[in-house]
């Protein structure tokens, strides 16, 4: 565990628990994307199933332990409690798209062809493009709330703060994974261009 | 000392 590490899993807690409080809050989901929810759910789940064979740390096992639970409890917020408020027409993309090629792409490149190995690669070649019907939605409505802006900031940097971890166990503990370093720089990029508006955004649009 | 499946990254 690293400073980078540690504050990229805080920033990726910090995303997690403002779309939870903001969807509680304000008693509606209007501007978030059921679809990407539903395919970091699927995340979530194709890689955290090693929770049952292995064994890494307490805080290894807690994280993964909220992370499925806040993002099956998202989902249960906008499909079932607060689903007249979410937004259909306007979360159009076509996920398909992403999860046949990742399905695939796991099965050619990955680390070993064993069950729980080829879910785990899936789930990290998912995560990378999980975000992009969300991105599609801001784009095609052409607005977000600032608090869906905040947490799109808060998942975005979390990828990024993983590269400079992946960096930094590089040249300290000679520790590498080409899948997760080029899905994670893959992942980032997907953000930079939201990156951008939030930032000069913040800075000079208020 | 790359290892196949321990992933112990989040």
């Amino acid at each position: 565990m690293n400073v980078f590490r540690l504050l990229g899993d805080i920033s990726h807690l910090l995303a997690i628990i403002i779309l939870l409080l903001k969807i509680w809050k304000t008693r509606s989901c209007a501007g978030i994307s059921g679809r990407s929810q539903v395919l970091f759910a699927v995340v979530y789940t194709a890689r955290y199933l090693d929770l049952f064979t292995s064994y890494i740390s307490a805080y290894n096992s807690i994280m993964k332990l909220v992370f499925l639970a806040a993002s099956y409890g998202t989902i249960y917020l906008m499909f079932i409690k607060f689903k007249a408020s979410y937004d259909h027409n306007h979360d159009t993309f076509r996920i398909e798209f992403l999860i046949l090629p990742c399905v695939l792409l796991s099965l050619l490149i990955n680390h070993e062809f064993s069950p729980l190995e080829i879910l785990w690669t899936f789930s990290i070649y998912l995560e990378s493009v999980a975000i992009l019907p969300q991105l599609f939605m801001v784009s095609k409505t052409g607005e977000a709330e600032s608090i869906t802006s905040h947490y799109l900031f808060a998942l975005g940097s979390y990828r990024a703060l993983y590269i400079l971890n992946w960096i930094y166990r590089y040249y300290a503990e000679s520790h590498y994974d080409v899948i997760a370093i080029v899905a994670g720089i893959v992942q980032t990029v997907l953000y930079c261009d939201f990156f951008y508006l939030y930032i000069t955004k913040g800075i000079y649009g208020q | 000392n790359f290892t196949l499946t321990s992933h112990d990254e989040l």
